[in-house]
């Protein structure tokens, strides 16, 4: 594992923390949409059914638990904490997300290494968390002000696909048989997705200014 | 490529 693989995986995790952060510090979801959290469930559950055939290593174990549970966790408390349920932002969060599910799932039928359950449902989880995003930022320019942990979310976040876009060009010059152009080509998509919610994170952060949303 | 370690990342 390199240096760029390690640190992505550092900036999910802490994403993670900031978002379970600001669940528990404030008893508020608001400004996080719920789609894009259940389908981050959908994404590692389809993943991670490796968890049961194959062995990589206790650092990939422990960290697909981690995401398996965080990420369930996050869910079931803004469906069923009582508090926090109340502040969830219900009308803002209306991208249909069914859609998102079954076009990756269509094009995880057709593109696919091979065609096994197993692979089919990593290609599904590969192109359904490119666009599980998507609900999240169209949320967060149709609130436009956007609070601080909720930023820093989707910052570190977008830190980590980064970071896996440096750890496939390592990859790829040092290593000599290294092809997988379906987590990359997906990874770019959705590295691409976070360019325009950069843009604006960095000149708030240039100008000491709350973050601001263009409507 | 080598398919056994294709799935190493998360």
């Amino acid at each position: 594992m390199n240096i760029f693989r390690f640190a992505g995986d550092m900036t999910h995790l802490i994403s993670i923390v900031v978002l379970l952060l600001k669940i528990y510090a404030t008893k508020s979801c608001s400004g996080i949409s719920l789609k894009t959290q259940e389908l981050y469930v959908i994404v590692f559950l389809a993943r991670y059914l490796d968890l049961f055939t194959d062995f990589i290593s206790v650092y990939n174990t422990v960290m697909k638990l981690v995401f398996i549970g965080s990420s369930l966790a996050i869910v079931w408390c803004m469906r069923m904490h009582r508090a926090v349920k109340r502040t969830y932002d219900k009308e803002l969060d209306t991208f249909r997300h069914y859609f998102l599910v079954l076009g990756s799932f269509v094009l995880a039928l057709l593109l696919h290494e091979k065609f096994t359950f197993q692979e089919i449902f990593w290609a599904f989880s590969i192109y359904l968390e490119a666009v599980a995003i998507l609900p999240q930022l169209v949320m967060l320019q149709r609130s436009g002000n956007v609070d601080n942990l909720t930023g820093q979310y989707v910052f570190f976040l977008g830190a980590y696909r980064a970071f896996y876009i440096l750890n496939w060009i390592y990859r790829f010059f040092t290593e000599p048989h290294f092809s997988r152009w379906i987590a990359c080509l997906s990874g770019l998509v959705q590295t691409a997705f976070y360019a325009d919610f950069f843009y604006y994170y960095f000149i708030s952060w240039k100008n000491n200014a709350k973050l601001q949303l263009p409507a | 490529h080598d398919f056994d370690d294709y799935h190493d990342e998360l």
